[in-house]
């Protein structure tokens, strides 16, 4: 695992509640926020299983800690997306709280009914970006979630001993994890 | 060595045909030395995630210089893939995967480690 210079990490008092929402007029039409809201709440709980902070989604975009929106191509930020695969979506680091995906990405939430050769798993991705926003860079390890690579029509959603540890180094352990759960992993690469 | 059924391969091609970084694949086995047009875009890609910083005169040029070597090596030492500092079928193969925009690297992308204001 590896950290961002300087090692930044979301600073608050105990307990930690980071709060998030999406953006009221950067989403996608095909999939229903209600899907949306749904696979980022497993996102989200990934990483809230091994670290004492939890998240909770908010409706007011502007106040929450984390921003989550779908972007196309220059959005504002200066790093502009590019279109089908490429970059699928970037973080920044603690204390930003900006979240961007590519619009133009075909997004799926199951890649079982997604025929598309280009879909990307939203999940995956989602809990990549999470691992920035936590003060997670790249790994170099590459079944970890921080890898940075991901193909088309793949679904990497469980942390490894790499992710958990890069985030219990900046954040403590969740007193209720226990590392014998890694050992279930449901991933699966190049499904369909 | 056995070649794959042809409907397969042409598959495999036809999925990444049209997407960001499939033309880089023409620089496989491209050595040290050599001088081969359209390298700077892929110099463009490792300055993009932090491995090259932009050099002084503002352009990258086409060849395969020793500096590159080096940012070849280092995308292969964080990547976890073969350390050979050459552009080899698992270094290409990587390059053209679809990928987070966050940089690799520590040094040369500040922009991800902005203050919340």
């Amino acid at each position: 695992y590896a950290y961002f210079y300087g090692k930044p990490r979301w600073t608050r008092q105990a307990p930690v509640i980071l709060t998030y929402a999406f953006s009221q007029n950067n989403m996608i039409d095909y999939i229903s926020i209600k899907d949306t809201r749904k696979v980022f709440k497993r996102a989200f709980s990934r990483w809230a299983q091994v670290i004492p902070v939890s998240f909770m989604e908010i409706e007011e975009y502007s106040s929450a800690d984390i921003r989550i929106g779908f972007y196309h191509r220059d959005h504002g930020d200066g790093k502009p997306f590019d279109g089908v695969l490429g970059i699928l979506a970037h973080a920044f680091s603690p204390e930003n709280g900006r979240f961007h995906l590519d619009a133009s990405e075909t997004w799926a939430l199951d890649l079982e009914k997604i025929k598309s050769r280009v879909a990307v798993d939203l999940e995956s991705v989602a809990t990549h970006e999470i691992g920035h926003v936590l003060g997670l860079a790249h790994s170099s390890v590459k079944e970890a979630v921080m890898y940075p690579s991901l193909s088309p029509r793949t679904k990497k959603v469980d942390l490894k001993i790499d992710d958990v540890d890069g985030v219990q180094a900046l954040y403590g352990s969740n007193p209720n994890f226990k590392f014998s759960s890694l050992l279930a992993s449901d991933n699966s690469f190049n499904k369909g | 060595r056995i070649k794959p059924e042809p409907s397969s391969t042409v598959t495999t091609v036809d999925s990444y045909n049209a997407t960001t970084w499939h033309d880089f694949t023409r620089f496989l086995d491209v050595g040290k030395g050599s001088q081969v047009s359209g390298m700077s875009e892929l110099k463009k890609y490792f300055n993009r995630f932090g491995y090259l910083p932009i050099p002084d005169t503002n352009n990258f040029t086409d060849t395969f210089d020793t500096q590159f070597e080096s940012v070849v090596l280092a995308y292969q030492t964080n990547l976890g893939l073969p350390e050979t500092g050459k552009l080899d079928f698992d270094t290409i193969s990587m390059i053209v995967l679809p990928r987070c925009g966050v940089s690799d690297t520590k040094t040369h992308d500040t922009r991800f480690q902005a203050r919340k204001r």
